[in-house]
């Protein structure tokens, strides 16, 4: 392989590069305060 | 960490309907975590036809589910951000009926919780249950489960952990999102009494003498050998010659012989559900260029003898003497045989012969893109921050080029991760084409080379292609429009390349250490570049439920059983429907509306029902066991007087 240096603007990130958030970090920044995390009770718990 | 309650376990296939708020990426990754599933238990999915119970996945705010099938129809979120494949069977094993794992009753044996690093109002996210409620079904505590929390989640400060590892290597490992881990397979095939895969047909690393049932062929002139690891240059695949006494591959030696000769190594007889299936192995051509490999399939010829033969491919040696991945599209519908054909070229002698390993048949699609790079540390050591290599061109299924581009010590940003992103390349369909391509989802996986497939935990990562990615400083072109007038040319694969869209965390350093990442040294991406336009509208509308009518034999027996007074009333007259619970045989109870609603436990041969659960029933096909047992007990009985009456008489 030859190795080589490309733009910065050449790469475009689908995650806007940053690190993969977690599902609690996800449910904190959506507002959600679900039980564990992200576990839906029945509504009778 | 999975409900104890049965009443919550699902009947397979799980009826599902694919929201149309989901994105349509989100669609994709869904599917493709139905995919393992079916691949590595006998958990299996169908579209919604109006079943009482299913899953609705759709986009709401985060990423959530119920735990167990609420029998009922639930929803399941996949919203921004969650679709990825280890997000999304994390919330489906939570729909399975499983729970946290660091909420396990013995957690506190395995994990420190730091309460006072907690966020104020979240201490109930790390709350552990009692073993009445769930059960650990007889498995370890499991760091690696993807239904484990990271470190990090729910801390008050960026940089302390809430949640850490009793023996710290393992504070790396939890709350990993690559893809299950094998107790959770484990769990999910003991919780749902799995004993086969709806996907994988056949593996084997000829690690034992039976070599999985595959036999010598009739009629070649040598025969293939079972051989162990031995000296450098010999190594297996699976253990790579790590394991002393261990680690064998089968090898025919083409030394000495004559041009043409041949050794046929053919798998057991095997049953396919699908129409299509991917042969996968690992194999080397380590004696002349003119050996050659040839994949064979042996069909059922109509007649129930499996003999018709099909040839499938040709592996070329060349002087690569390296172990070399394979995948062979196979397209059978009938009970087949795959068939391994060492042949031996025209040449007076040489050193070595042909080996093959590690292998794997799955009724899945081969993938399109397979990149294979070699030496990957000494790539490490040797690159810089924001040095790129490109991948061959590959085409799509529907003929679109693409490419991969690998910056093995990812970007100034994130210089300990490698960053893997997608382009386009310019083709010899590109006239033929629709541009821009979009509505496509573009797959990239960096396999972990274990020799078991349902032990793989590969790393995936997907977007898919629509008309909001626009080049930038542009006046809105789209970048996934024809290469050849947004791309710059490269002479490596004398086509043009666009822009890539990729992911700057793709894999850590660290992480690529662990697994099977590199074995041989060898990194494998694998991509695709899949059409995901048929899922745009997926959405049906949810029926009426109707009641259950699994194993109602004993309707009559029900309706005349003594009851206690009608549950409407019990509601009315107590504050909460369900205090005290007024269902029996441990049935759960549910406030519906503020009238209780009993939800009746079930076992393995009788189940409960009635307002109260106040009736036992027995199971159709038990009943009919029962009944079918006992019908031929009298008669046995009945035959074996007569004969003792005929010879007294």
């Amino acid at each position: 392989f030859s190795v080589r240096h490309l733009p910065k603007e050449d790469a475009r990130d689908a995650d806007a590069g940053e690190l993969r958030e977690d599902i609690p970090g996800i449910n904190l920044a959506a507002g959600l305060n679900l039980f564990q995390g992200d576990i839906l009770l029945p509504n009778e718990r | 960490n999975g409900l104890r309650n049965e009443f919550y376990r699902w009947k397979f296939p799980v009826p599902y309907i694919l929201g149309d708020d989901l994105e349509l990426n989100a669609k994709g990754v869904i599917l493709e975590a139905f995919e393992m599933f079916r691949l590595k238990s006998c958990v299996d999915f169908k579209p919604y036809e109006g079943e009482s119970t299913y899953i609705r996945f759709l986009k709401d705010d985060g990423c959530w589910s119920m735990v167990g099938d609420q029998q009922t129809g639930q929803n399941l979120s996949i919203g921004l951000r969650c679709d990825y494949k280890a997000i999304v069977e994390h919330e489906i094993l939570h729909a399975m009926g499983f729970y946290h794992e660091q909420s396990r009753t013995d957690r506190d044996d395995y994990v420190t919780i730091w309460w006072d690093e907690i966020l104020s109002g979240h201490t109930h996210n790390f709350v552990k249950y009692d073993d009445k409620l769930i059960s650990d079904l007889n498995t370890p505590y499991d760091y690696e489960s993807v239904m484990h929390y990271e470190p990090f989640s729910f801390n008050k400060n960026q940089s302390i952990p809430t949640i850490t590892a009793k023996i710290p290597a393992f504070n790396d490992i939890i709350g990993q999102r690559l893809d299950f881990s094998s107790m959770d397979l484990e769990r999910l095939n003991r919780m749902y009494n799995c004993t086969s895969t709806h996907t994988l047909l056949d593996q084997c690393a000829f690690e034992f003498p039976n070599i999985c049932g595959m036999v010598q062929g009739p009629g070649d002139d040598a025969d293939w050998v079972h051989k162990k690891s031995s000296l450098a240059g010999q190594e297996d695949h699976t253990l790579v010659g790590r394991c002393k006494d261990a680690g064998s591959f089968m090898y025919f030696d083409t030394g000495s012989g004559k041009a043409e000769d041949t050794a046929l190594l053919e798998s057991r007889i095997l049953y396919p559900k699908r129409t299509q299936q991917c042969l996968h192995f690992f194999y080397k051509i380590s004696g002349s260029p003119s050996d050659k490999l040839v994949i064979w399939v042996r069909k059922d010829n109509g007649t129930g003898a499996v003999n018709k033969l099909v040839k499938v491919k040709t592996f070329q040696g060349d002087n690569d003497q390296n172990w070399k991945i394979a995948h062979v599209t196979l397209n059978v519908q009938e009970k087949f045989r795959y068939v391994f054909q060492g042949l031996r070229g025209n040449h007076n002698s040489s050193s070595g012969g042909i080996v093959i390993d590690d292998v794997t048949l799955t009724e899945t699609p081969c993938p399109s893109a397979v990149w294979l790079i070699r030496n990957f540390s000494r790539l490490l050591q040797t690159s810089v921050s924001g040095s790129v290599i490109f991948s061959p061109r590959f085409y799509s299924s529907e003929g679109y080029g693409y490419g991969i581009t690998l910056y093995p010590r990812g970007t100034s940003s994130y210089p300990n991760y490698c960053r893997i992103a997608f382009h386009l390349c310019s083709g010899e369909n590109d006239e033929a084409l629709k541009w821009p391509v979009e509505n496509r989802q573009a797959i990239v996986t960096v396999l972990d080379q274990h020799p078991d497939i349902r032990s793989r935990m590969s790393p995936s990562r997907s977007f898919t292609t629509d008309r909001s990615q626009i080049m930038p400083g542009t006046n809105g072109t789209s970048m996934w429009d024809k290469p050849s007038l947004v791309g710059k040319f490269d002479p490596s694969c004398n086509c043009n390349r666009s822009l890539d869209w990729g992911w700057s965390t793709f894999i850590s350093h660290k992480m690529l250490r662990q697994r099977n990442f590199l074995k041989n040294d060898d990194l494998i991406i694998f991509a695709e570049f899949k059409d995901l336009t048929y899922l745009k509208h997926t959405e049906v509308p949810v029926k009426l439920a109707q009641p259950s009518a699994r194993g109602l034999i004993l309707e009559r027996q029900r309706r005349s059983a003594q009851n206690t007074g009608p549950l409407e009333a019990w509601s009315s007259n107590m504050g909460d429907a369900c205090d005290p619970n007024p269902c029996q045989n441990d049935g759960v109870c549910v406030n519906v509306k503020g009238k209780a609603s009993c939800r009746c436990a079930s076992g393995h041969t009788f189940f409960y029902t009635g307002e109260r659960c106040q009736v036992a029933q027995v199971y159709g096909n038990t009943l009919g066991m029962i009944i079918g047992g006992t019908a031929g007990t009298i008669v046995l009985i009945i035959v074996i007087v007569s004969m003792l009456t005929r010879s007294s008489m």
